[in-house]
């Protein structure tokens, strides 16, 4: 089986932040295939600002900084 | 700030709590201790008062899970998720998981138990995340911080007390918003003409002023004092103390208040505490000490009670024969009772309402009158 690239297991890992702690709808298939859709890159902006990063839409090296940093379980959004 | 969906709230002010069990990261009494003082964060800006159970069930349960726990929400090994809450509510609302799978620490080279508990404790109340980057509602553990100098965001303070409101105005304290970093009410409370002090200590080279629930921190080398919680530094003291020394060969601040006294060194709090004052050698009938200093050269403790004072033996550790004695007798020109008293610079500095007399215990003789809060540069 080919090896999941970085960029594919950095999309799983931000899709699984932005539905654990954003409230994205868990659509696991589309997710990648969407990442450039505005619905994504709002969610992706929305997590951004809440955070206080640059609200670049991508999944950009800072970004991916602090989502990797420890944290509290509690959604950020949502209920 | 946010709260959770509907701001479900507590409809009382008075919680229980209780630690489920314990990490074995850490010994038990600095797990109570950081859970102890995380609510003191809390309790300090809000009417809400918290009581520890030991069995059955509290408000906040705060257990030590690895993985899955048992509420469909499993932790995820080291890293990552560190804790979870639940806002306030019957059954698991209000409780408080912490991940077993981090390192628990009481300093920061783990992760530090008191940040993440006094942060889930906040949810536990009703708050939910803050996007400020200094709040302690801020979702991402910050590791950084500094644990000695940690005090609650505007936004935390904020965020609480739309659920809850300020605490309730102390007797003594003209009312003072709880807004933690507005100087004007401390300054003009700190440059009050008619300030006075519960106590006042030394800590290894700085000056310590006791005042109902805080205390002002000065040292030489700043102009300004800081401005704390008694609680924040010292979760078990009481507030509103009546009297504090420092044992400087013993690197010791003893703290009393009515027959108890509590002894500290730095921020940690001693095993064994409090005590008896009367194990000190005072008769029963002494039910609080005004005032006490210890002269650093002859390493003998002065206790000042209504007009009398006993003299105690730090070497000998016991009081000593002949006392008490009249205070106006041995310190001529002391003859209104002593709220406060240290030793600086070779004088005695005795405090009494809003004046502070320096006192030459060679010449015996008061060498200056001053306004009690002469050491503030107001």
């Amino acid at each position: 089986y080919p090896l999941h690239s970085s960029a594919d297991s950095g999309m799983e890992f931000l899709q699984k932040y932005l539905e654990k702690y954003y409230g994205l709808a868990e659509d696991a298939k589309q997710f990648v295939k969407k990442k450039d859709s505005s619905p994504v890159v709002k969610k992706i902006q929305e997590m951004q600002k809440f955070l206080g990063l640059e609200m670049t839409g991508k999944l950009d090296s800072n970004t991916m900084d602090v989502m990797l940093k420890p944290r509290c379980g509690v959604p950020d959004v949502g209920g | 700030f946010s709260t959770f969906p509907g701001s479900p709230k507590w409809r009382k002010t008075h919680l229980t709590y209780r630690v489920v069990n314990y990490t074995p990261d850490l010994p038990r009494e600095s797990v109570d201790s950081a859970i102890e003082k995380a609510l003191k964060v809390w309790e300090a800006v809000t009417p809400l008062t918290f009581s520890r159970l030991s069995e059955g069930e509290a408000d906040i349960m705060i257990s030590f899970a690895a993985g899955e726990h048992g509420d469909f929400v499993p932790f995820d090994g080291p890293g990552a998720v560190l804790a979870h809450a639940y806002a306030p509510g019957l059954g698991i609302n209000g409780d408080a998981h912490f991940d077993d799978d981090e390192q628990w620490t009481e300093d920061t080279t783990g992760t530090n138990l008191f940040l993440v508990a006094a942060h889930e404790l906040g949810h536990s109340l009703g708050l939910f995340h803050s996007d400020k980057t200094e709040a302690l509602m801020y979702p991402v553990y910050k590791s950084s911080t500094d644990l000695a100098r940690f005090r609650l965001s505007q936004d935390d303070v904020d965020g609480i007390q739309s659920l809850y409101g300020p605490p309730p105005a102390s007797p003594d304290v003209p009312v003072v918003p709880t807004k933690p970093n507005s100087p004007e009410p401390e300054l003009s409370l700190m440059c009050s003409p008619d300030l006075s002090f519960d106590a006042v200590s030394t800590l290894r080279g700085e000056f310590l002023f006791f005042k109902d629930r805080h205390f002002w921190r000065k040292s030489l080398r700043t102009p300004e004092p800081g401005f704390y919680l008694i609680s924040s530094f010292w979760p078990s003291l009481p507030s509103s103390i009546d009297a504090a020394y420092e044992v400087a060969n013993r690197d010791t601040v003893f703290v009393f208040k009515g027959t108890q006294f509590w002894a500290v060194r730095g921020h940690e709090e001693q095993a064994g505490y409090p005590k008896s004052i009367h194990a000190l050698g005072f008769p029963p009938a002494v039910r609080k000490i005004d005032a006490a200093v210890s002269a650093k050269e002859t390493k003998k403790t002065y206790f000042f009670v209504d007009d009398q004072y006993w003299r105690f033996d730090e070497k000998k550790r016991s009081m000593e024969p002949g006392f008490p004695r009249k205070i106006a007798k041995d310190f001529p020109g002391v003859d209104s009772k002593v709220d406060a008293v240290f030793e600086a610079f070779g004088f005695f500095y005795f405090f009494s309402g809003s004046s502070q007399l320096e006192f030459d215990p060679n010449a015996k003789k008061v060498t200056h009158v001053l306004k009690s809060n002469s050491w503030f540069n107001c």
